[in-house]
């Protein structure tokens, strides 16, 4: 169970504020699916860095399990990340240098309970294969289309079977056929237990979730449309 | 009026190549709205590039008003680029060192024509309001959503006025609304007498091309969907 209350994020550059977050409460509990649409630039990505402890708030309260985690220093934010969340980018955030499979192995080889490499490249050859892209596993990111790409991010986000999953427009580059594969996929791992959380402009695929939620100007909309805060 | 007769592409990889395009002839006139489809993978973005100049088929003719430009060298393809054709990328392609006004600026900066100063400036911010960007002209593209980056992608391709615009799905990151307005925009300028080609996913953008081709396994599709090679 994940709750925040009142989070608010501001982002300070040199003569202004951008108030990306304006008091968000919210709470996720474990199995759910959630899904977050807006228009573009209302804080979709900002909610999901945070819930995933890529970022801290500005204010408010952020718990995962009763504990309070929106003071944690960086290394246990990455330490609580690396264990239990698994995360989709909008832009993928794939290394160049590395081969897609050892872009898919990085989260599992980053444990600090070491993995036995004979798992981590059982558990890279399954997430190869439940995105179709074993043919390309030598190759590297910039070698692969949009929609290729997309799906080793997604492969990566897979391998380390977090508990919370975070998914920023998973299918933005994706055909109809590929993007109903992915979700399906996310649909299934749900159906398993894991915890869903997915920011989408796809009002197909945001209907997929138990609950929607919508955002605007970094609040979240009341049934009616009117800012809960 | 461009032309491609045979154009094939073939990625070399050390130990296997990918036949990226596979005999693909294809006819544009002045003008002329085409869209193209078809799944991940298949050659949407290859194709793109090639007709932009910035890549060479691997064999084939390409000709523009005639000229053959399969042959060109690295700067003779620049120079018709940069005063003929505008590229909105897949994955944006913005610099994330300048800021949003001078990502915009710079194919104008770029020209062998000097243009004045102050011409580029009332330029750069037509296509900022064009956009609904103005408020953030000063900031990085790292310091934008998803779709604010690709909306700046979009006014740096209309900064030029080029005569042909090509375009690699320009609202896999947008809300519906912003969408709309982006295609409301692009077929403005066709209307105008730019010639468009555009990648989608979306089926609802697509239909709005004056010709639809569809793409598979590097191959155009005829009608009844057996490619046309
Ligand atoms: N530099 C490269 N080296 C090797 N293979 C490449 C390279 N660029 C593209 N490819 C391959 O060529 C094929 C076509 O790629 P392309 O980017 O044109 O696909 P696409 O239709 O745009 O896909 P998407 O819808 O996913 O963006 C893919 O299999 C891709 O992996
Ligand atoms: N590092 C940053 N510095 C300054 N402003 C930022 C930064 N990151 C995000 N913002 C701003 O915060 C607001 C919310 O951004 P966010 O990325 O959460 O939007 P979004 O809802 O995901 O949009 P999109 O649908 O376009 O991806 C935007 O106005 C954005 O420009
Ligand atoms: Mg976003
Ligand atoms: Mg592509």
């Amino acid at each position: 169970t994940i709750s925040m209350r009142g989070i608010t994020k501001v982002f300070a550059t040199d003569e202004m504020e951008t108030h990306a977050l304006r008091g968000i409460d919210l709470a996720i509990d474990t199995g759910d699916f959630v899904s977050i649409c807006g228009p573009s630039g209302c804080g979709k990505s900002t909610l999901l860095s945070l819930l995933g402890l890529l970022d801290m708030p500005t204010s408010g309260s952020y718990q995962i399990e009763g504990h309070e985690v929106s003071g944690l220093s960086l290394s246990e934010a990455a330490y609580i990340r690396n264990e239990k969340i698994g995360f989709i980018f909008q832009s993928f955030n794939l290394i160049d240098e590395l081969t897609v499979f050892d872009n898919i192995a990085l989260p599992l080889r980053y444990r600090r309970s070491s993995i036995p490499k004979a798992e981590i490249d059982a558990r890279v050859q399954a997430c190869l294969q439940k995105v179709d892209m074993t043919h390309r596993s030598g190759h590297r990111p910039n070698q692969l289309s949009g929609g290729q790409q997309q799906r080793i991010a997604i492969a990566r986000a897979l391998v380390g079977n977090p508990a919370l999953l975070l998914v920023d427009e998973p299918t933005g580059n994706l055909d109809s056929k590929n993007g109903d594969a992915v979700m399906e996929m996310l649909c299934e791992l749900n159906r398993k237990g894991t915890t869903l959380c997915m920011v989408t402009h796809d009002p197909r695929y945001a209907d997929m979730a138990g609950r929607k939620l919508h955002l605007l100007d970094g609040r979240i909309l009341d049934a009616d449309g009117a800012p809960l805060q």
